[in-house]
């Protein structure tokens, strides 16, 4: 599933 | 991080310089859209203010703040020192075609209804449409310097080793972000157009001219 987490990318 | 990551990350920041050299040793920023290059200053301005919420690691805000700098400096160059040599005439796409329905749709689609998420979701959609305004400008004058298309060459790789990216991760992490994704897959596909061009053409040695 879409877990949200911090955006890590650039 | 993953390999897909690092040169996807490596590639966008080789872009950037390619077109910053480029301008700085011709002294002209002929053939650039400066309009594409305001949009990519505003999609890391969006997209960066985490740095002042989140750490992340070094590397991170190492390259968030290289590309923040890079994006306005070029903006700097095209339309401050380097100006009198900018086409502003074949730059003419209309910003607010793009900036209207991106606004409208992160306000619509986005993981939480807070400010700095929502202007985070803003940059995402607005980096996938950012680039139209220089290949607008390529179309319309039917032609592109050889660096500008080594330029345009890297970006477009960037967002394909992100896909990779993003495949890995999935099936390493079990993540995935909808909304970039998508908004990737998007962006990806305004270079493929491109790619055959450029593979066609100015790996051949020739330059890219549209017929």
């Amino acid at each position: 599933h879409a877990l949200h987490v911090p955006h890590d990318e650039l | 991080m993953n390999v897909f990551r690092i040169l996807g990350d490596i590639s966008h920041l080789l872009a950037i310089i390619i077109l910053l050299v480029k301008i700085w040793k011709s002294k002209s920023c002929a053939g650039i859209s400066g309009k594409s290059q305001i949009l990519f200053a505003l999609v890391f301005t969006t997209r960066y203010l985490d740095l002042f919420t989140t750490f992340i690691s070094i590397y991170n805000t190492v390259m968030k703040v290289i590309f923040l700098l890079c994006a306005y400096i070029t903006v700097y160059m095209i339309y401050g020192k380097f100006r009198k040599t900018s086409d502003s005439e074949n730059d003419s796409f209309r910003l607010e075609f793009l900036l209207v329905p991106v606004t409208g749709l992160s306000f619509l689609e986005n993981h939480n209804f807070t400010a700095l998420e929502i202007l985070w979701t803003f940059s995402i959609y607005l980096e996938s449409v950012a680039i139209l305004p220089q290949l607008f400008m390529i179309s319309k004058t039917g032609e592109a310097e050889t660096i500008t298309t080594h330029y345009l060459f890297f970006l477009g790789l960037y967002r394909a080793l992100y896909i990779a990216n993003w495949i890995w991760r999935y099936h390493t992490e079990n993540f995935y972000d909808q909304i970039a994704v998508v908004s990737g897959v998007v962006q990806t596909i305004f270079y493929c157009d491109f790619f055959y061009l450029y593979v066609t053409k100015v790996l051949k040695g020739k330059k890219l001219s549209l017929p």
